[in-house]
């Protein structure tokens, strides 16, 4: 199984159409880095997009250093999947 | 495995081998009203299987209900399942639903992307696409749901089979979605097809890929206003509603509007919890929760097909 030990899910709340297309800038920036689910789509949508523990550092600064609000909705998804496993284990015993 | 339906747990996430054989229990349990038919193979070989609601007749009107197309949604599956299990014991007991499955017969395909599904278990839980490889494209996967003949190609897709939305070489060039197309096109009758997705709280008609209203508009919004409500009323739980392309953003080539063009005038989306907190990862704890408010929303869509025949 994959890891994602330390990976963590941000959402972000874009303005305005200036943001969001600073936010899609980033899927080109970060190909196959950034996992976006739910993407740009309209100021009044939040955008969540899962970031590696690698990549982290380099997309907080991106959006720091563009004013893009952002606030951290899975601070570590490893330890959801955890969580998810030993409840799919414990049902079935 | 599980040994029956009644001791299968709802409560919780099952892999692909334990969902299908929860389906054979169950089609064995309930041979008088349900069945299941395999419409077709994976990329990767696995079944295909749809199951039949009916109380008799030959190429009756239809409602199709499918789950799970994005593989990591795994509260779309898990919804299905208690929706199933819900229609077999409503029948004869709720009044819409019982002369709904007498004049009507309901189709659901729990998994449609097996393989997606299995890899999610296996490898990588947060696998979206199917499994498809094509010889000297590195990247593996289409987006099941950009695959379809309706603005195939158009905005909100992508030609990069690295992408999480890469549409792949052609419309329907996916198994899993080709099974779909034959499937309905051959019967010819289905009058509703409900596409069920996860996470945002959504109810959305087509089209995906156009911002222009299509001519049935006013009573596609009217009905999904009524099924939110419905939805609301459980556990309060707020959907916004409206066409893909106003509501959510510009898609194409996708499942709903492919239905739409032809010919499924009721033709919807969902996009189930969360509320912001788990995404793809919502607990096995909101499961139920999920699929009662689900069922009030498909129940009124349902009714609605069943009431305005065209």
């Amino acid at each position: 199984q994959m890891n994602f030990t330390g990976d963590q899910v941000l959402r972000v709340l874009a303005k305005n159409e200036e943001q969001l297309s600073l936010l899609r800038d980033l899927e080109g920036l970060k190909p196959q880095k950034v996992d976006f689910w739910r993407g740009p789509a309209r100021p009044s949508l939040p955008v969540d997009m899962r970031v590696p523990f690698s990549e982290l550092k380099d997309v907080k600064a991106y959006l720091g250093s563009h004013g893009l609000a952002y606030s951290v909705m899975i601070k570590d998804i490893q330890v959801l999947l955890d969580e998810e496993r030993e409840a799919m284990a414990k049902s079935r015993r | 495995l599980e040994r029956s339906t009644s001791s299968f747990s709802y409560a919780s996430y099952h892999t692909l081998e334990e969902i299908y054989s929860w389906i054979d229990n169950f089609v064995a349990e309930h041979s008088d009203i349900v069945s299941k038919i395999r419409i077709g193979h994976s990329f990767e070989n696995r079944s295909i299987v749809v199951l039949k609601f009916s109380t008799g007749g030959p190429q009756r009107r239809a409602i199709w209900i499918d789950t799970g197309i994005h593989s990591r949604e795994w509260i779309t599956h898990a919804t299905g399942i208690w929706t199933a299990k819900k229609i077999v014991t409503e029948y004869g007991k709720d009044r819409t639903l019982t002369d709904l499955l007498d004049a009507m017969d309901i189709f659901m395909e729990i998994v449609t992307n097996p393989d997606g599904f299995a890899f999610t278990h296996s490898m990588n839980r947060l696998w979206r696409k199917n499994k498809s490889t094509r010889p000297g494209i590195f990247c593996i996967g289409v987006d099941l749901n950009r695959n379809w003949k309706s603005g195939f190609g158009g905005n909100g897709s992508n030609n990069n089979p690295c992408s999480e939305t890469y549409r792949g070489p052609s419309p329907q060039s996916e198994p899993e979605v080709a099974a779909i197309v034959d499937f309905i096109t051959s019967h010819g009758n289905i009058k509703a097809l409900i596409s069920i997705h996860s996470y945002s709280q959504m109810l959305m008609y087509p089209y995906g890929h156009s911002s222009e209203p299509v001519p049935n508009q006013k009573e596609l919004n009217d009905l999904a206003k009524d099924a939110a409500q419905a939805l609301y009323e459980v556990h309060g739980i707020q959907y916004i509603y409206g066409s893909i392309s106003t509501t959510l953003y510009v898609a194409s080539g996708i499942t709903v509007d492919w239905a739409y063009d032809n010919g499924i005038k009721f033709s919807f989306t969902f996009e189930l919890r969360d509320t912001g907190r788990y995404g793809f990862l919502l607990p096995a704890s909101q499961i139920i929760p999920t699929a009662q408010e689900t069922w009030l929303a498909l129940r009124t869509i349902m009714e609605h097909t069943l009431n305005h025949p065209y």
